[in-house]
């Protein structure tokens, strides 16, 4: 980006390639100084924040300087200067809720260009039926070249595909090009300078950003999808036509104080829009606290309609109040759910599920963090799924997202915008379909060996179960693969065995797909289930799981919350060249950002307070009575 | 002295006084890491007043900031700014600006003093002058951060250790000593506290007079509230 008016962008390319899901992008953006001074020049792209940063080179007078992937207390050693003048992680910042952002300004001569190439990659996750590429373009001008290009190979076949941006005018829509067949899929747009501009004559652009492409894959019954290629294996498993099981599920609401205003308006709302979802063969509970417990009624109801509009006018009387005891209102929880089953009131195959919606700090009752989150597990004795929602920038994620991996389920922050209400709904969404229950993936122990977690405690409707290794020996005759599981009405058990895909004959027009493609994806998730394990796993496995983590984000060279990539940019002069370093942000980094953002309390501000509107921080002071 | 913190997402505000000895000099913020300090002494009416009842407030800050190495010293007479062995004396009586690479500061004469830290925090010291032939009262200084974002997750000291957001309910609203000032339970830092609504004055806007902001006053010193006592944050100089 620049606002020069003498610095040209010349071009700016956006290449993403989809393998098996598995998402390379490299982002290519070439600037020329046409000024006869030397110009400073921003590089800025958005990258999705389950990415990670792989690669990153600036060529400046033919000379390139190269990212290297370092450990990252060394890196932050040896380029001591750099983190004492704050720069440590300057490089990467949150960018709301998907994204986060990855800067670096350089010096260009006079009459010089500079090339900048930042690559990334992710495993796409199938959500709701489908996986999403989400490219953010936002060129601060007009730009000679433009396109992005995604090309997309899946040997399952495309069942569909579909590309919109939140940009598309009418004009722009046509030059989106689809060009769809069984398993590849490229999707370009590519607009001249003209057809970027707002207006004739003006500089301003049209593209400003989202570029988002949707597709799914199609799914037979079964084992799923195996592929092998180059001593790796991935096996993508998610079955078509799978009944659901019916689900016991107990919401436990947080509507203590500082939950007043909107977060208790939003859990109300998304509350109202959850409850009809509900499928008669579920059974439902509704649990307030603040520091007592209330809870609608004593056991759980069956979701007929007549209960579930019962519910929603007892949701709509919820009102904030008072402090906020989760330890007690989550036994509460599993309590009810335990003795609902042993007095034979829940369906024998079925699921029994609480979902937390909750903004914080515990501070009534037990409030150990350690004490409720080993309460709340040897009470559910790992018998039910825990999904926690933490509401506000302030809320202990890593409490309950240990908590919930802790008893088989997942936590998700719920961001105070005006759509957190659409953002509980589709969590919702995700995990309320439950198809399958202890999901066991069996490879022959004698073929295989790093395989990735391969029990799952369920596989929910619309999401896909990814399983990676490595293969011992290239002799796959007995490469026998088994599935087993507890389905609604009998268990699930498929075998079958896998064959190599020769993705030459699958792909015979491509000189080349990046080869190594399943290896990586091993290495990607790999590496995303160790820090998850180095986060909440027992504590001797911590210390293992975070040192392989690290041993594989260098050997792969990915930018993890362990690793740094140390970019040296020239200066100019006499000046010697400089170190910046670029971090892969953790949770608890972003809400941090989110905190010290003045926006954040710009926008908290309430319209009542007769002089805090124009203050767009929080002021502390000391002064005389 | 008074300190009020200020919580505008919640629309509320929290208050509490300490009282010390005319003497002690106090921590109010401590950032190791960016290597950012404020320290701040005390001082008492010149006698006690027919009350009985002795006022305290600051007459004089220190403020340091390690990484760029500048020291200020703040009084009630002047404003000292030494940076890289040159020493620049301001009085309150003059209006003036000063630029500097790492500092910028703005002198309101008689009123108020506006200083910046490059890429760390931003300041104002209000200054309070007194009839100089008051029996009792004396000149003070009142201290504002209005810009902390900057500083690290580690920030501490009397006001620093709440410029991350503070979590806190209020619960049990009950008839208070005063009508107007209901008392109520408060979970904070994982202590049960009982508090008194009331009001502080925040005098930005009007130095005379002040403006009142509504808080939940936290009695004994702030005890509950601030991480341990007042007395941990009793340093033994200014700088």
């Amino acid at each position: 980006s620049t606002n020069e008016a003498t610095v040209e962008v010349h071009s700016v390319t956006v290449d993403c390639t989809v393998t098996s899901r598995f998402a390379h992008t490299v982002m290519t953006s070439v600037a020329l100084n046409k000024a006869n001074t030397s110009k400073e020049i921003f590089f800025e792209v958005e990258l999705p924040k389950s990415a990670f940063i792989t690669n990153f080179s600036m060529e400046i007078e033919e000379k390139v300087y190269v990212g290297v992937v370092k450990e990252k207390e060394k890196a932050k050693k040896q380029y001591q200067k750099a983190v004492s003048s704050g720069q440590t992680a300057g490089l990467v910042k949150a960018s709301g809720r998907k994204m986060e952002k990855f800067s670096v300004s350089v010096s260009i001569a006079a009459e010089s260009n500079v090339t900048f190439v930042l690559t990334y990659e992710e495993l796409l996750q199938r959500k709701l039926g489908q996986y999403e590429i989400l490219i953010r373009v936002k060129p601060k001008s007009l730009v000679q070249q433009f396109q992005i290009l995604t090309n997309i190979y899946e040997p399952q076949g495309l069942s569909y595909v579909d590309a919109h941006a939140t940009f598309l005018s009418n004009e722009l829509l046509p030059l989106v090009e689809k060009t769809v067949s069984d398993k590849k899929a490229q999707i370009s747009f590519s607009p001249t300078l003209e057809q970027q501009r707002k207006c004739p004559g003006c500089d301003g652009t049209l593209i400003d950003g989202d570029f988002i492409v949707k597709y799914d894959v199609n799914r037979q019954q079964g084992l799923g999808e195996i592929q092998i290629v180059n001593g790796h294996f991935v096996h993508f498993f998610a079955p078509p036509d799978l009944p659901r099981v019916p689900k016991n599920v107990v919401f436990v609401i947080d509507r203590s104080g500082s939950m007043y205003g909107r977060k208790m308006a939003q859990t109300r709302e998304a509350l109202l829009k959850i409850l009809p979802d509900l499928h008669e063969e579920d059974y439902f509970a509704l649990i307030q606290f603040d520091t007592s417990i209330l809870s609608w009624k004593d056991s759980l109801t069956k979701a007929t309609k007549e209960n579930v509009a019962a519910a929603m006018n007892y949701v709509k009387t919820i009102v904030d109040n008072g402090g906020t005891d989760i330890n007690a209102a989550m036994l509460q929880a599993i309590n009810m759910l335990v003795k609902d089953r042993q007095g034979n009131l829940l369906p024998e195959r079925s699921i029994d599920m609480i979902i937390l919606l909750t903004d914080g700090m515990p501070n009534s009752g037990v409030s150990d963090i350690s004490t409720i989150q080993e309460n709340v597990r040897s009470a559910t004795g790992g018998n039910m799924s825990l999904f926690c929602l933490g509401f506000g920038n302030d809320v202990d994620y890593n409490f309950l997202d240990v908590m919930s991996k802790q008893n088989k389920g997942l936590a998700r922050r719920i961001f105070e915008a005006s759509d957190a209400a659409l953002q509980l709904q589709g969590f919702y969404d995700e995990v309320s379909s439950p198809l399958l229950l202890e999901i066991d993936l069996q490879y022959p122990d004698n073929a295989v060996d790093y395989v990735t977690t391969s029990h799952f405690p369920q596989l929910f409707n619309g999401s896909e179960i990814v399983v990676a290794g490595r293969l011992m020996d290239n002799d796959l005759d007995n490469f026998l693969v088994e599935v087993v599981g507890q389905g609604f009405e009998e268990k699930f058990n498929v075998q079958g065995q896998a064959t190599v895909v020769d993705w030459n004959v699958m792909y015979p027009d491509e000189s080349y797909i990046f080869g190594d493609f399943t290896e990586r994806l091993w290495a990607y998730l790999t590496i995303q289930q160790l820090l998850q394990k180095s986060e909440s796993g027992a504590s001797d496995e911590k210390a293992n799981a975070t040192a392989k983590a690290l041993e594989m984000s260098l050997q792969y060279s990915f930018v993890t919350p362990l690793t740094s990539m140390v970019v040296t940019k020239p200066e100019e002069g006499d000046e010697p060249d400089s170190s910046f370093i670029a971090d892969k942000l953790t949770e608890e980094q972003r809400q941090q950002a989110e905190r010290g953002r003045p926006m954040a309390f710009a926008q908290a501000v309430p319209a009542s307070r007769s002089y805090a509107q124009a203050l767009p921080s929080p002021v502390y002071l000391v002064d005389g009575d | 002295p008074h300190f009020v913190i200020e919580l505008p997402e919640r629309n509320d505000s929290l208050c509490f006084n300490i009282n010390n000895a005319p003497g002690t000099i106090l921590n109010l913020v401590r950032d190791p890491e960016t290597g950012v300090f404020v320290n701040g002494q005390i001082i008492g009416d010149k006698k006690i007043p027919p009350n009985g009842k002795m006022n305290t407030y600051f007459w004089r800050f220190g403020i340091i900031h390690q990484t760029l190495g500048v020291r200020l010293q703040v009084t009630t007479q002047y404003i000292s700014i030494l940076q890289d062995g040159k020493e620049v004396k301001l009085l309150w009586a003059d209006t003036a600006s000063l630029k500097g690479p790492n500092v910028d500061i703005h002198v309101t004469k008689d009123r108020s003093l506006t200083v910046t830290l490059k890429g760390s925090v931003k300041f104002v010291i209000l200054l309070h002058k007194v009839w100089k032939n008051h029996p009792y009262h004396r000149d003070y200084l009142g201290f504002y951060t209005l810009d902390t974002h900057l500083l690290s997750p580690s920030v501490h000291g009397l006001l620093g250790q709440f410029y991350h957001g503070i979590e806190y309910e209020v619960t049990g609203l009950r008839p208070g000593e005063s009508p107007e000032k209901p008392d109520a339970t408060m979970f904070a830092k994982g202590q049960e506290l009982n508090v008194t609504r009331g009001w502080q004055r925040d005098f930005r806007r009007d130095i005379k007079n002040g403006e009142n902001v509504p808080c939940w006053f936290i009695h004994n010193n702030g005890s509950g509230l601030i991480d341990g006592v007042e007395t941990d944050y009793i340093v033994s100089g200014l700088f």
